[in-house]
């Protein structure tokens, strides 16, 4: 489960 | 990043500067939804706020502020500059019955619940109907031009590669985001239709026009 702050996709 | 992510994100810049240059050289913007161009730099604005929180990558940091800009522009180049052909009165999807539920649903349904992350879920909410108004735009002229096609047929292959590029990130890495996968999956369907048209009509030559 992805944390919230690692949003790489755009 | 992997190769479905990259030409996917390279086929919304295509899709997006493919618009932004058809309505430039035309000086038009008959056919296109103003409103669902207003609803995208919502979605960006309020997804890239992170650009002030977070640092990624150049690519990343580079890709975002080019939607948004370019998102700007466009709906710029519609309102403003060319608005006397801004057909308006084929664009009466109700936009405030996408944003108000979507809205409710991005605080119900969340990662976490802080002011960044609800907006980051509003604009994935937002982003997988934001093109309703161009799809019923369409429905209710029966008709789009060849590039206004093409557009929505970028847009879509965006899509459908993010999916491919979640498939391969979950079996690769073991990387999955609900949320994400299932508006994206939402987004896509809508689509469908329209490539079912795009396919049997655009691509032999003839406008896209509806079955009477």
């Amino acid at each position: 489960y992805r944390q919230p702050h690692e949003k790489d996709e755009l | 990043m992997n190769v479905f992510r990259l030409v996917g994100d390279l086929s919304h810049l295509l899709a997006i500067i493919m618009l932004l240059k058809k309505i430039w050289s035309s000086r038009s913007c008959a056919g296109i939804s103003g409103k669902s161009q207003l609803l995208f730099a919502l979605v960006f604005t309020t997804r890239y706020l992170d650009l002030f929180t977070s640092f990624i990558s150049v690519y990343n940091t580079s890709m975002k502020v080019i939607y948004i800009l370019c998102a700007y522009a466009t709906v710029y180049l519609i309102y403003v500059k060319f608005k006397a052909t801004y057909d308006h009165n084929h664009d009466t999807f109700r936009a405030e019955f996408l944003v108000v539920p979507v809205g409710g649903l991005a605080f119900l349904v969340n990662h976490d619940f802080t002011p960044l992350e609800i907006l980051w879920t509003f604009s994935i909410y937002l982003e997988s109907v934001a093109i309703m108004p161009q799809l019923f735009m369409i429905s209710k002229t029966g008709e789009a031009e060849s590039i206004t096609s093409h557009y929505l047929f970028c847009l879509g292959g965006y899509r459908a590669l993010y999916i491919i590029n979640w498939l391969y990130r979950f079996y690769s890495e073991g990387f999955f985001d609900l949320i994400a996968i299932v508006a994206g999956c939402v987004q896509t369907i809508l689509y469908c239709d329209f490539f079912y048209l795009y396919i049997t009509k655009v691509i032999y030559g003839q406008k896209l026009s509806l079955p009477a």
